[in-house]
């Protein structure tokens, strides 16, 4: 799975995933990637792609709950991608990663897989890319 | 305005130690080269959709990560491509399911959401769809082939080959596995 959330010089933020599945997964299996709020979302403060057992980030409505959580408690966005990637999802057995991105331009990667291809540009203009670090 | 860019080309248990320091390499040169397409459109003052679609095309491209070009196998040896797209401020969102001769499934999910009144479209109808498209390329489901995606295809049909028959062997009935 790929994905990519973006902040625009107007503020605006965008989230995109394109995957071809699990590996031997039968056909007409559907992940969360294409599912609006499982694997993707982006609203006008919070954008999340996420990577991992499709599964569980549809049952958990993943990506939209990173963001709801910024929304209406006000978590960070690193606190609310944390509980909802590290803790909510490995309790019910799935696993996987997430990017997300907040209109302050404030990054958060978690993931509990042991790995994840990532890269990031911060608004001060630090960039970087990483795999298992 | 202040931009902000962060790709990822999946999360999953790959040992530190199994990729070779060329194969690690190459994965940070095409994670570098996505985020450098994505961020060439945010510097210009382009949107921040047009900067995730530049990026994942990119991804989907390369052979290495599991969409487009080098996406996994499903069980019947072919491949079937999910993509979904959305703009926060306006919440419009577009997603195809299942599709098997697009080449960019993030370009059609965004043709979904900008030229028609849907938000996902699944196989058949995702494939209809795209033919009535401009600019949508096609290719055959073969083209997404890679060596390695067959040789994972073979190992995981092997290990489910030896799990049913512990299943048969006397297992409890509860096992806790993903066969797709």
């Amino acid at each position: 799975t790929v994905g990519a959330v973006a902040l625009d010089k107007a503020g605006h933020i965008a989230a995109g995933t394109s995957t071809g599945g699990m590996t031997n997964k039968r056909w007409g299996r559907v992940g969360d990637s294409p599912i609006i709020g499982a694997g993707t979302w982006a609203d006008d403060r919070c954008g999340v792609s996420g990577t991992g057992w499709g599964e569980y980030y549809i049952r958990t409505n993943a990506a939209r709950d990173i963001c709801a959580r910024v929304e209406y408690r006000g978590d960070s966005l690193q606190a609310a991608a944390d509980e909802v990637i590290n803790r909510i999802i490995p309790a019910m057995g799935g696993d996987g990663g997430a990017i997300a991105l907040d209109r302050d331009g404030n990054i958060a990667m978690p993931f509990n897989s042991g790995s994840m291809f990532r890269a990031w540009i911060r608004p001060d203009g630090s960039s970087g890319v990483a795999i298992h670090e | 305005g202040r931009t902000a860019l962060v790709i990822h080309g999946g999360a999953g248990f790959v040992p530190k130690e199994s990729l070779s320091a060329a194969d690690e390499k190459e994965y940070r040169a095409t994670l570098r080269l996505a985020l450098d397409a994505g961020n060439a459109v945010l510097q210009r003052g382009g949107p921040a959709i047009d900067a995730v679609e530049a990026s994942i095309r990119v991804l989907e491209e390369s052979p290495r990560f599991n969409a487009g070009k080098g996406a996994v196998f499903n069980a019947k040896g072919g491949h079937e491509l999910d993509a979904a797209i959305m703009e926060g401020h306006t919440l419009r969102a577009g997603a195809v399911a299942g599709v098997t001769t697009v080449r960019s499934p993030i370009k059609l999910a965004r043709a979904v959401m900008e030229h028609s009144p849907h938000v996902m479209l699944a196989g058949p109808g995702a494939e209809a769809f795209a033919d009535t498209q401009k600019d949508i390329e096609r290719v055959p489901n073969s083209w997404f082939d890679t060596p390695m995606r067959r040789r994972q295809l073979e190992e995981a049909q092997r290990k489910e080959a030896e799990q049913k028959a512990a299943v048969i062997e006397g297992d409890d009935g509860n096992v806790r596995r993903y066969l797709g």
